[in-house]
């Protein structure tokens, strides 16, 4: 890293609107078993941040994976986990956000800990 | 609030500590300001303290702005997308993605660019992972992964600072009855840029 030579001063260009991840706002309203282009650039979103483990050759299928990830993203960020792309979940995978993982290794920190606790109901002897 | 993996954070011999800024981005003063306020936010409510240093290589973090493929293996995207990334303790190392519409001084609330982003919204985040704090699903917190564009969020939430106090104590001084207030909002230019 420190003998990289790629680093450049910043140069923003406000005309510029361009979002990697506004094409997002298409699979509004999808679920299971769609076949839809450009999915597979969601799959890789969610990999990126840790919802999905493997990387190898990202399908456009909406399939088991992606709705379990899904899911897990909805919990985290306090939506309906439905695991279907609705516009709530659409919407904020567009927002721009920190480049860190939300889920490390398969650990995912961001929510296990604020889940509601199962109660135990006890019968004393 | 959450952590990483581990929980690593800075030790108690380094509570101390030095940033510097990459200096191929030339940055001037009115943005470093930015950066020793954000890191304010957190000296605030925690015993360590953060001094600026000219010796970047030597420096117990690392900042720079940086497009696309930096050497890291976690390239940025162009504008919006990521905005930035750091590293958890004692790694250091807090990049922002160079290509962003950074905004420095003034009201982004207020800015006529669609794609503004509040720099001090991202560094007060990004020095959070630094320390070792991870994501919050708590919207409110400045640990909340998602920040829209023209947006700005600079205060510790609660959670941020429950979450900071666990790793390191609070600071002697901090009250938890008073919060910080918001001084950036004197102006409604439409933001200065870097």
């Amino acid at each position: 890293y420190q003998n990289s030579n790629t680093a450049t001063a910043p140069s923003p260009d406000p005309t510029t609107t361009s979002n990697p991840w506004d094409l997002f706002h298409n699979f509004s309203g999808r679920h299971k078993g769609d076949q839809v282009s450009g999915l597979a650039n969601l799959k890789q979103y969610l990999h990126q941040f840790g919802y999905i483990n493997s990387s190898s050759n990202f399908t456009d299928n909406f399939d088991d994976t992606l709705e379990s990830a899904l899911k897990q993203y909805q919990k985290n960020f306090n939506l309906n986990a439905t695991g279907i792309l609705d516009n709530s979940t659409v919407q904020l995978m567009a927002i721009p956000r920190c480049g860190n993982a939300d889920i490390v290794n398969g650990t995912n920190s961001m929510n296990s800990g604020k889940s509601a606790r199962t109660t135990l109901h006890t019968v004393s002897h | 609030y959450t952590f990483f993996t581990n929980k690593p954070t800075w030790p108690d011999s380094k509570h101390n500590l030095t940033y510097a800024f990459w200096p191929g981005n030339q940055l001037q003063s009115n943005a470093k300001v930015i950066f020793s306020r954000a890191f304010q936010r957190w000296s605030a409510v925690t015993p360590l303290n953060f001094t600026e240093t000219d010796f970047y290589l030597n420096a117990d973090i690392k900042i720079g702005f940086f497009k696309g493929d930096h050497g890291d293996g976690e390239s940025f995207d162009g504008q919006m997308g990521t905005l930035a990334h750091a590293f958890s303790p004692t790694s250091g190392l807090f990049h922002l993605d160079g290509a962003e519409d950074w905004v420095i001084d003034g009201d982004v609330t207020t800015s006529t660019s669609t794609v503004a982003i509040d720099l001090e919204s991202v560094a007060v985040h990004e020095i959070g992972h630094v320390l070792g704090m991870g994501h919050s699903s708590v919207e409110e917190a400045i640990m909340y992964p998602s920040i829209s564009a023209r947006t700005r969020k600079t205060e510790l939430a609660t959670d941020d600072i429950q979450g900071i106090q666990e790793l390191y104590g609070s600071n002697p001084n901090y009250n938890a009855s008073s919060t910080p207030s918001d001084t950036q909002k004197e102006t409604s230019d439409g933001g200065v840029r870097i």
